[in-house]
């Protein structure tokens, strides 16, 4: 946490949040907060790892999901929270038992990762880890970037192994913009760029996470025409409404 | 052929004007409104002296707006003549903007791109399952070889009789009453008749009447104000290249760091925002419940596929 206090600390500087600075000092802010930044992107997704893993417990039964819902009243207060959740944790089953390493993209809203894991172009699909901060279960939309050269469907695979319906979108024009102009004053940094996203609704849990496995879908393609032609040809029609906290 | 097209989930449906390319009603379940939304400028005061401006020029600190403009491919400022009649503040509201609109259609999101000019795009979408409509904006560079400073804003135009009140979060917490040109512990000498309705809108900003209740949720800090009955504004992105002399020193013009070349590109903001539409009396369960799922997102990380994936239960 220590790598931790001086991007809390700019963060609450009102020259920092406002814009009220010379251009010099904005690109100084920039600089410390992205330092910054960096080592809280390596502090969650250490965590995150050790959560998949399930190293942080006694053997290896957990799977990272915290209660759908627990009662509490003022005698318990947050230690019977604590309590159930290890309960619950305890009774999940690890799929996964090899090493993971977790990176989190940086520009995903213009479509572009700067992993090691080459999203776009590696087209052997990979893996999302989302983690849910807030106290309830949710669905919400997840985009993740992909390449339509390598492959013109994508299929995705929730936590229980189960398809979970996805669609192949076109980046739009201005995302192309944004990325030629992050790519021009920003080359020194290896990212990947996608001229396409794949989108679905994700199922997490509380205070928890769930794992999905984007993969490029074999024999779907009835040819290499526009991507957005291709969109129905991406969804798999299982729901997700039966996924489990 | 067809006046509208329509983007339907189940949830909200959408229509949108072919003829202008703009939203023109928005239907959650069953409650309707008429509305639209549109990327506008202000042009920012110079601080050269006027009667208008007095001698203030809008900077960092300081919004003093000087006419307002509908972003539009051709009339992004560039034209000598709209240049000169801008400078005078002459000119304001050339009617509705025409933009280009493409839709994309799916099994988990139907999307409506409107393009306003090529520095000035909204994305407009709706994923199944959900009732907000997700409105994804971009802004930047934002042109200045004109000479003007430009204070871009997307305006929210309803039919809901909401008159001159809105409301505002108070920091994420409780929704605070505001009423145009008017403040509560004084009487108000109206000097700033846009600047002077501005408040922050950390997490949301909302107009009403006695049916229904309309929301906008911000992803960001912004500044919103609502100018006219049902309708909403919130400033997305701001250029200006006067320094307002209230200590910075400099216009607030910024360019990408590290780039040290006389032609750096400004920079770009790309944010969302989510429209919640809903009866007034069950109105505040969802615009709470999704002013915090705006504000804290599930966290990605990648990585490759384990090995073990598909083999093990």
């Amino acid at each position: 946490t220590e790598a931790l206090e001086e991007a809390v600390s700019l963060l609450q500087h009102h020259d920092a949040i406002t814009g009220t600075e010379k251009q010099h000092v904005a690109c100084d802010y920039h600089r410390r907060l992205h330092r910054g930044l960096k080592y809280a992107q390596a502090v969650v997704t250490s965590a995150l790892e050790a959560l998949i893993r399930g190293q942080d417990r006694p053997g290896r039964d957990t799977g990272g999901v915290a209660p759908d819902s627990i009662t509490l009243d003022s005698s318990t207060g947050s230690d019977a929270y604590v309590a159930a959740s290890q309960r619950v944790l305890q009774e999940q089953p690890n799929p996964i038992d090899a090493p993971i390493t977790l990176e989190i993209c940086d520009w995903l809203n213009i479509t572009a990762c700067n992993t090691t894991v080459h999203l776009s172009s590696a087209g052997k699909g990979f893996m999302v880890a989302a983690y849910n901060p807030l106290g309830w279960s949710r669905e919400v939309p997840l985009r993740a970037p992909v390449s339509s050269s390598t492959a013109c469907a994508w299929a995705v695979t929730g936590p229980e192994n189960e398809a979970v319906t996805a669609q192949l979108l076109p980046a739009s024009p201005s995302t192309h913009d944004l990325q030629q102009l992050l790519a021009g004053v920003n080359a020194t940094c290896p990212t990947t760029f996608g001229d396409a996203e794949v989108a679905f609704v994700a199922r997490l849990p509380p205070l928890g996470y769930s794992t999905f496995f984007v993969q490029p879908a074999s024999g779907a393609c009835a040819g290499r025409g526009s991507i957005q032609s291709n969109a129905q040809d991406a969804s798999l029609q299982t729901d997700v409404d039966n996924a489990v906290d | 052929k067809e006046q509208y097209v329509s983007l339907d989930n189940g949830f909200a449906r959408l229509e949108f004007d072919t003829h202008t390319g703009l939203l023109h009603s928005l239907t959650v379940q069953d409650t309707k409104v008429q509305m639209s939304m549109h990327l506008a400028w202000y042009n920012s005061s110079d601080g050269l002296e006027t009667q208008e401006n007095r001698g203030q020029a809008s900077g960092a600190y300081i919004f003093r707006p000087n006419g307002l403009y509908n972003v539009s491919s051709e009339g992004s400022g560039e034209g000598w003549w709209g240049t000169l009649l801008r400078r005078l503040g002459i000119g304001s509201n050339q009617g509705d903007p025409i933009v280009q609109l493409d839709i994309v259609r799916g099994d988990v999101v139907l999307e409506a791109r409107q393009m306003f000019a090529n520095w000035a795009t909204l994305v407009t979408r709706l994923y199944k399952g959900q009732s907000q409509v997700e409105m994804e904006w971009t802004v930047g560079p934002i042109p200045f070889a004109d000479g003007l400073g430009k204070e871009v804003v997307v305006v929210y135009t309803s039919d809901v009789d909401s008159k001159d009140e809105f409301w505002t979060d108070a920091n994420g917490r409780e929704m605070i009453k505001r009423t145009r040109d008017y403040r509560p512990s004084w009487e108000l000498n109206v000097t700033e008749p846009v600047a002077g309705n501005y408040y922050p809108v950390t997490a949301a900003m909302y107009v009403q009447d006695a049916g229904k209740q309309l929301t906008v949720l911000t992803d960001r800090s912004q500044g919103g104000a609502s100018l006219q009955s049902g309708q909403m504004e919130v400033m997305l992105h701001r250029r200006t290249l006067a320094d307002d002399a209230r200590g910075v020193g400099e216009p607030l013009n910024e360019t990408a760091c590290g780039c040290l070349a006389c032609d750096c590109p400004g920079l770009v903001a790309r944010g969302r925002h989510w429209l919640v539409l809903a009866p007034r009396e069950e109105a505040a369960k969802p615009r709470r419940t999704l002013q915090q799922e705006l504000n804290d997102p599930p966290l990605l990380a990648f990585s490759a596929i384990p090995r073990e994936v598909g083999s093990s239960n």
